[in-house]
């Protein structure tokens, strides 16, 4: 158990730090921010917390808490996608993540999502904003079709007008 | 693997019978409040046998469609009605790495029963699982699943749960 | 004791539809939705729940938490404004209350504080939509003053770009 | 009435001291995530006399400015510098109805305690207070104020939770 458990704590801890820079990198912070996970208890660490620690990029040391929605929304999908590269599932379903984000950042995870997408490893993203659903390769339209009182389904592959 | 297309059967929002995909490597789901986009999170997250205390519903029954613009009306509609929607389902057409496609379907009644296929055939919860478990699907996990509004907590979650996780996918 | 509270009650009873009303009518639903509050224990209200229902244009009766994202938002954003109606502060903060809303239902929460903020009932809103923000009077714009590790501040007035 | 003003000093993210305004009647507050959107807001609420639980801070000496890149980094900023940063205060300039401005100030030390003032002279709680709720602004309320994340909250709030807010105004 204890072996099971390690083998994947560190291997999230090692990836975290990598995932969160590349999602807080930009051109006015080359480098991104910082992040990375720690152990309460070393001896059992399953049964005790870990803890994770997010900072972005020329921000302070502080806890979670104070992080700003965004900033926090950034953090937490860092650690989703880094606890998804370890025995990674075949798909990712996320529904309006990008809630709290301002452009540059919905811009990022819409980068990011591109380059780690591919036939291992597909994504399905509800969102709003088309910052964001502008770079899918495909859309599925869900719209209400009163008369039947029903939702109903368009799908339209965007790669057609890729350039 | 990937999911290929889904398969919808009366369904919460989505009455009667409906496709929807292909889905690619990199799909969006659009369209304005209410149309139905968390319904088909909840169709991915019900076919695949998440518990349905995670789900927007405690109550399995409450997946079927109900049409009519009044709470239990279904009296008012004509019996056959009644018939075709006191149970729906949903499919997942999955494609394996090698190309060959499963197909994964869960349905439930009127009853709040629910019932698993693999490619047509019953099988056990157990099997169903552990077919899902060999494509890398952890549903006690579910790290692959962000439902609106969770992602938040995903950061400011108490160290134990995290820990939780962790364990879950080891 | 009963009569304040009764008296808040009712004002807000009548109150809530009207407003739910207004914030969900358009060109396809020009009726908009229903919306109203139930006291669960008549002779002494305080002590017990009071509970709202909130029913989207065209949608069956169904509780709450079977509403959407955006529909929910609608729906507290209409008992909100119904309950600042009785004993009005002088002013309402609302920190992104449009996270979860579409185009449409953002245009409509803007129009309805632009038609009834005045002199006597001022908003201040904090939002990442452009189509929230421009219906504003004026903007107050913050940003990141990296060199001083502070924030700074903008001030910026539309009225005078009005037509 | 209506604010006109906020002023700042060492308040959260905002270093020195900075004037935000004027404020009209329908006033955006925009910027980047990160920003120190939200903090305005935490302003606004701290000025006003909410309590600190229900601000993002549990501890009132965190709104003091902190700047230095490393956590408790103070012993190497010089000491003058922690001399100016060891209080912080937030003033709004409110205008009555009648034209008359009314200054709030609440400031806050580094043994986190609070002082109160209205136009300049210290008061108690109980008398700024007062005059808050003479201008109809009802703190134990708070129904004016929706915190980041909080608004689909008051949709699904527990029928009891409903039932104390319009006590609370009422
Ligand atoms: N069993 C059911 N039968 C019919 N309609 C249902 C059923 N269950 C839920 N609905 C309807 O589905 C709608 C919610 O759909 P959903 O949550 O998928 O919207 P959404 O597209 O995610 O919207 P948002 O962008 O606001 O999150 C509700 O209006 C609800 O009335
Ligand atoms: N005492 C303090 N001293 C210096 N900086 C602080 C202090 N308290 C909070 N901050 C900083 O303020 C930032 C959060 O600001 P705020 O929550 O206002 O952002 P925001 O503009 O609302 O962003 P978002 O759009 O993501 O919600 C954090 O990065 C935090 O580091
Ligand atoms: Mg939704
Ligand atoms: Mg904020």
């Amino acid at each position: 158990r204890y072996n099971l458990f390690m083998d994947a704590y560190n291997h999230i801890s090692e990836k975290i730090d990598q995932v969160y820079k590349d999602l807080t990198k930009s051109a006015n912070h080359p480098l991104g921010g910082t992040a990375y996970l720690s152990l309460e208890d070393n001896e059992e660490p399953y049964l005790e917390g870990i803890r994770y620690h997010a900072m972005p990029p020329m921000k302070r040391f502080r806890d979670m808490e104070q992080l700003s929605g965004g900033e926090k929304t950034m953090a937490a999908l860092a650690l989703l996608f880094a606890i998804h590269s370890y025995h990674p599932s075949p798909f990712f379903v996320l529904d309006e993540v990008d809630a709290a984000l301002d452009n540059a950042n919905v811009s990022k995870i819409a980068t990011y999502i591109r380059e780690h997408s591919n036939d291992k490893f597909q994504f399905i993203v509800i969102s709003l904003k088309s910052m964001l659903y502008q770079k899918a390769e495909s859309l599925v339209g869900i719209y209400r079709d009163q008369e039947i009182n029903s939702s109903r389904v368009l799908t339209l592959s965007l790669d057609q007008y890729e350039d | 693997g990937r999911i290929i297309r889904l398969e919808l059967d009366n369904f919460k929002s989505y009455k009667g019978h409906q496709v929807i995909g292909p889905f690619h490597n990199f799909s969006c789901v659009i369209g304005p409040n209410g149309a139905g986009k968390s319904n088909l999170m909840d169709a991915i997250s019900f076919v695949l046998g998440v518990n349905s205390m995670q789900l927007r519903s405690q109550n399995l029954k409450d997946f079927i469609y109900r049409g009519g613009a009044m709470h239990d009306d279904q009296e008012a509609e004509g019996l056959s009605q009644r018939e075709t929607r006191r149970k729906a389902h949903v499919k997942i057409v999955y494609q394996e790495d090698g190309g060959r496609e499963i197909h994964f379907l869960r349905s439930v009644n009127s009853r709040g029963q629910s019932e698993y296929k693999i490619n047509d055939k019953v099988v056990l919860w157990t099997a169903y699982n552990a077919a899902l478990e060999k494509e890398n699907i952890l549903i006690r996990a579910r790290n692959f699943l962000v439902f609106q509004g969770d992602v938040e907590h995903v950061a400011s979650q108490s160290p134990k749960d995290l820990t939780l996780l962790i364990e879950h996918i080891s």
